[in-house]
């Protein structure tokens, strides 16, 4: 039973104090009750089961830090390169909601037929969120580490335009439509392979490129190391009512918006560095993340926790 | 000059809070909740002896009932010591769909007692 919320010797010492009351129910769904209830405190469906090398993101871990009002330990000395400003969003953001959820992007989406190769699609399947908690804010988090080569170059050489586009509409919806990614078996990869295949072969009146919309542009400096916040409450509001095919994610040189950046992936950390042999663990700490901020009606909040002396 | 100490019966505690460390180990939940390793939940226990002290926080009702316990303790027992004030704990764990949840859930651990 290590799937179960009740450990064995409890569980069977609950069987005897329910075997004293003497109901009609059987001792054991009295049991099964109670474990439901620990569940539904929860706002679990079953008990969790991650694998035990499972990581953590360090983001989350620095939420938690900053919601228990905890700053001896500042991230920024746990983690070289963390950006000491990161932190809980603004306290009216904070003060609404009692829930932050990481979601990773799906690497296996990451390229977008008709869109250039540097631009990087993320796409989170943030279908699990539960129907009971209104969601309140999103952001996107992007990592940027330093290119060190960039340190001594003048300053106009060294900045770079992050561009955040929201993919609105596919030529053809009906294909690609990813509503439920999470379904898609290696049987529809594959006939979605051949479909496009055909299309190209046999010419297609449609238009190939998806429709975007810009929702968000940055300008930085790569000499530094920091992570970039993008608020996209408003997409990830759609996604949650509509389709959701993602957003995109280019990063140009400044003043010349049609040139890619080099060092993009060592730069702006949006796909794996296959160069990297501390890789796939650092990239699980720096990869693109989605966190989003809920509420379930329950009268607490994740504001800034005040350290009180008992 | 032998002197015979008076025995006395040990003084039951009156209400007040108890210590309860809640180890997310002991209940086999180490492995799903990340932080914290586990929290003071304390509990609540003792008396709620005549007459009932101020720090008690005795309700109306608690003090009524008191009252008739003292006519005839076969009508109704004494009040009952019970939480009166719980607090929020935030807690970071991995949830059933591998998303790492940051959550505060309330009335987890008890701030004070009182007879109810």
């Amino acid at each position: 039973r290590a799937s179960a919320m009740i450990p064995e010797i409890g569980r069977n010492n609950l069987i005897e104090q329910a075997a004293k009351y003497g109901t009609n129910t059987r001792e054991d769904e009295i049991v099964n009750e109670f474990e439901k209830k620990l569940l539904n405190m929860f706002g679990l469906t079953r008990r969790p089961t991650p694998n035990e090398d499972m990581p953590i993101p360090r983001i989350m871990q620095h939420l938690y830090k900053a919601h228990m009002g905890d700053t001896s330990d500042g991230p920024h000395d746990l983690y070289p390169g963390w950006e000491p400003g990161f932190d809980l969003p603004s306290d009216d953001i904070a003060s609404t909601v009692n829930t932050a959820r990481s979601f990773h992007h799906k690497d296996e989406f990451e390229r977008i037929e008709g869109l250039p190769d540097h631009h990087i699609r993320l796409l989170f399947n943030i279908s699990t969120l539960p129907p009971n908690e209104n969601l309140k804010y999103a952001e996107l988090l992007l990592h940027r580490e330093e290119i060190k080569q960039h340190v001594s170059l003048p300053d106009e050489d060294r900045m770079q335009r992050i561009n955040i586009y929201e993919v609105i509409k596919f030529p053809d919806d009906d294909v690609t439509d990813t509503s439920s990614f999470d379904d898609v078996t290696e049987e529809q990869n594959r006939i979605l392979e051949i479909v496009n295949k055909r299309r190209n072969k046999f010419g297609s009146q449609k238009m190939r490129e998806p429709i975007t919309r810009l929702v968000a542009t940055r300008l930085v400096d790569t000499s530094n190391t920091t992570w970039e916040r993008f608020d996209v409450s408003a997409e990830t509001q759609k996604w949650l009512k509509d389709k959701n095919h993602g957003l995109v994610v280019e990063i140009v040189r400044d003043g010349d918006e049609s040139t890619p950046a080099p060092d993009v992936t060592s730069h702006v950390r949006l796909r794996r560095d296959v160069r990297n042999e501390n890789e796939p663990r650092e990239w699980h700490h720096k990869r693109p993340l989605l966190l989003t901020y809920t509420h379930d009606g329950k009268e607490t909040n994740l504001s800034r926790r005040s350290r009180k002396k008992r | 000059k032998a002197h015979r100490k008076k025995e006395r019966k040990p003084r039951r505690k009156s209400c007040q809070r108890q210590d309860l460390y809640v180890d997310f180990s002991d209940v086999n939940w180490d492995d799903w909740i990340v932080a914290p390793h586990g929290y003071h939940a304390f509990y609540c226990n003792g008396e709620c002896p005549f007459p009932l002290a101020e720090y008690m926080n005795a309700t109306n009702h608690a003090i009524v009932q008191t009252l008739v316990n003292s006519v005839d303790p076969s009508l109704t027992p004494k009040p009952c010591c019970v939480p009166t004030e719980l607090s929020p704990i935030a807690m970071l764990y991995v949830d059933e769909c591998e998303l790492v949840v940051l959550k505060t859930y309330q009335q987890m651990a008890v701030e004070g007692c009182g007879c109810r």
